[in-house]
């Protein structure tokens, strides 16, 4: 038996915006930790990985590990008929080929249900070892969106260098060259606008724009984003959702030839 | 002109 009651309905609406463009069909794993996911995306250049973890959750009853291949696309139509304000709890019975959905509104006045078919999906999870970045930049997640966003009208790469004094956005394309550079700064009044860099060794990897605009459909969930990054290694992109966990997107740089 | 690595080729497949 699975039950997730989630008071922030809006919450898991949002989740899945943030990755059903990236990924098609996925496990949701379901155990005493939390409800999470791993996948990569159809072509094995990125891989999102998330955590919602039980004690976010007003009700989390899970019996037993219990994992369910969802459609992405068709959960968050599902996911879409709920409202932003709603109490939205996951049921599902144990061997049961549907999970439920149920979405009240803050009045408790209106109860919809909707029953979504579970998918066998044969998935590969890959271990990500923790790893010390030998970069690390946290930004507004709003402004990380605008540079992805502008910078991918000019070219299809974007190249970023990471040094103390900030971060640096470069991209070319037929029409030309653009370049956004980000410094960090020091204000402690208003620490949501802040960029801060932890640098150990200055990196500067290539990636392709089209993934990291995928990534920031995850923008409302989180009003910081930290990009950690090393040479040789997949860039992490990391939004924390306050109280309940993070999504954090996996992507495989670009050789620069 | 860039080559695009495959994340599969870094993280070990559990």
């Amino acid at each position: 038996m699975l039950e997730l009651r989630l008071l922030q309905g809006g919450l898991l609406k949002k989740v899945l915006e943030a990755m059903k463009d990236l990924v098609n069909d996925a496990n949701f794993d379901c155990s005493p930790t939390g409800f999470s996911l791993q996948a990569m995306d159809s072509s094995h250049v990125a891989l999102v990985s998330l955590l919602l973890r039980s004690e976010g959750f007003e009700h989390y009853r899970c019996d037993r590990n219990v994992s369910m291949g969802m459609n992405l696309n068709n959960m968050a139509k599902m996911l879409r008929c709920a409202g932003n304000d709603d109490i939205v709890t996951l049921k599902a019975d144990d061997g049961s080929d549907c999970i439920t959905f149920m979405f009240e509104n803050p009045s408790q006045d209106k109860i919809a249900d909707f029953e979504m078919k579970l998918m066998d999906i044969d998935s590969e999870h890959l271990g990500i070892p923790d790893a010390e970045y030998q970069s690390i930049v946290r930004m507004p997640a709003a402004e990380f969106a605008r540079i992805c966003r502008d910078l991918s009208t000019i070219g299809d790469t974007v190249l970023i260098s990471v040094s103390k004094e900030g971060v640096q956005f470069s991209t070319r394309g037929d029409m030309g060259t653009a370049n956004i550079v980000c410094r960090r700064t020091t204000t402690v009044d208003k620490p949501e606008e802040d960029v801060i860099i932890e640098m150990e060794e200055p990196v500067s990897l290539t990636f392709a724009l089209r993934y990291l605009n995928s990534f920031t459909k995850a923008t409302p969930l989180a009003t910081q984003v930290t990009i950690s990054m090393s040479s040789d290694l997949p860039m992490v992109i990391e939004y924390r959702i306050e109280g309940m966990g993070y999504i954090r997107y996996y992507l495989a740089p670009k050789i620069d030839e | 002109p860039n080559e695009q690595f495959n994340i599969s080729l870094f993280y070990a497949d559990l």
